[in-house]
């Protein structure tokens, strides 16, 4: 690589020239975001190009990481624990100068479930902040980051982690428990009910960040 | 989709037709969208008198007077973009993950001296 070249691609923000080892299809919410901003006119473009509308913040680099975390051994069960795993995203590529605006989770599950619980039955969803070094288990005691109970699960449950991930360091590590929860004595219904957490799919997160080249703009301005 | 500029072959100064392939510098493997754009470029000369459609600037037409007294110390104002839009890119990054980044100034859209 000429070291022209090198020094063209930095000032674009990249370290070295990208050669994609396993590309990933493009997240349609990236697609969706890039065919929206190419149609827009020559005014509203440069007026937009240091926020994302569609997010409602402002930012220049959108980015979504694939999870590469594991499974995790289920360990001391409190009630139906139907899934525990390590989310693990490696931010390693974000660069000093920016600035964080915006972290959105997403876990996908195949389909939604509609199977009606019993009464009083729910599934409940944790999220851990964890030490990919340490162990990966939420200590006893600790509050979870994100606690949220669902009757039905959807196709898609988004979360904002913006606020975990103010000071972002060079990954993000999360302990994901879903649980079912509910009447004692109806443990067959429990267990229909953590089958739908079963069809867990992905996990992505959507981070934002403001560039050094609209930081720079901004305090022009 | 940006619009043309003007095809006239005018010596002076105005943006001239520049479509970047990505392909042609080799980065066509990364960068996932769009495959190039329609960049342009300044091209032409600043000559006196300085002409209202040059977007010249004050620095321009002082220079413009000091080239007419000493034209082998000084040159001509040149050519350069005063307005410039941003594109939008997708690409993979160094761990192939999908980035959306918006870039200021790609495209020419005005030139002036």
């Amino acid at each position: 690589l000429s070291p022209q070249e090198n020094s063209l691609l930095k000032s674009l923000g990249l370290s070295a020239k990208p050669s994609p080892k396993k590309p990933v299809p493009v997240p349609p919410v990236l697609w969706r975001m890039f065919q929206k901003r190419k149609a827009l006119p020559w005014p509203d473009k440069e007026r937009d190009s240091c926020r994302v509308e569609e997010l409602n913040v402002p930012g220049d680099i959108v980015r979504v990481f694939a999870d590469q975390g594991r499974f995790l051994p289920e360990g001391q069960p409190q009630g139906w624990l139907c899934l525990r795993k390590l989310l693990f995203f490696n931010l390693s590529v974000l660069e000093e100068g920016e600035r964080l605006t915006m972290a959105q989770l997403e876990l996908q599950f195949h389909h939604n479930s509609y199977q009606a619980p019993g009464p009083g039955q729910v599934l409940e969803l944790r999220l851990y902040q964890a030490s990919p070094r340490g162990l990966p288990q939420p200590q006893p005691g600790r509050r979870p980051l994100v606690e949220r109970s669902f009757v039905h699960l959807h196709k898609s449950l988004l979360f904002n982690l913006s606020a975990a991930l103010k000071m972002p360091g060079r990954s993000l590590a999360l302990v994901l428990e879903i649980s079912a929860s509910g009447r004692a004595g109806a443990s067959g219904s429990l267990r229909s009910l953590c089958a739908s957490a079963d069809a867990f799919s992905a996990t992505s997160l959507l981070v934002v960040t403001l560039g050094q080249q609209c930081r720079a703009g901004r305090s022009r301005r | 989709s940006a619009p043309s500029p003007p095809l006239t072959p005018s010596p002076l100064c105005k943006p001239r037709r520049l479509y970047i392939s990505f392909s042609d510098v080799g980065w066509e493997n990364w960068i996932i969208a769009p495959q190039g754009y329609l960049a342009n470029y300044c091209g032409g000369d600043c000559p006196f008198p300085l002409a209202a459609e040059l977007n010249s600037t004050n620095h321009a037409v002082l220079q413009t007077m000091v080239h007419s007294l000493d034209p082998q110390g000084t040159p001509q104002p040149c050519c350069v973009p005063v307005r410039l839009s941003p594109i939008s890119m997708l690409y993979y990054d160094n761990s192939d993950n999908v980035v959306l980044r918006h870039y200021q100034d790609m495209v020419v859209d005005e030139c002036g001296c």
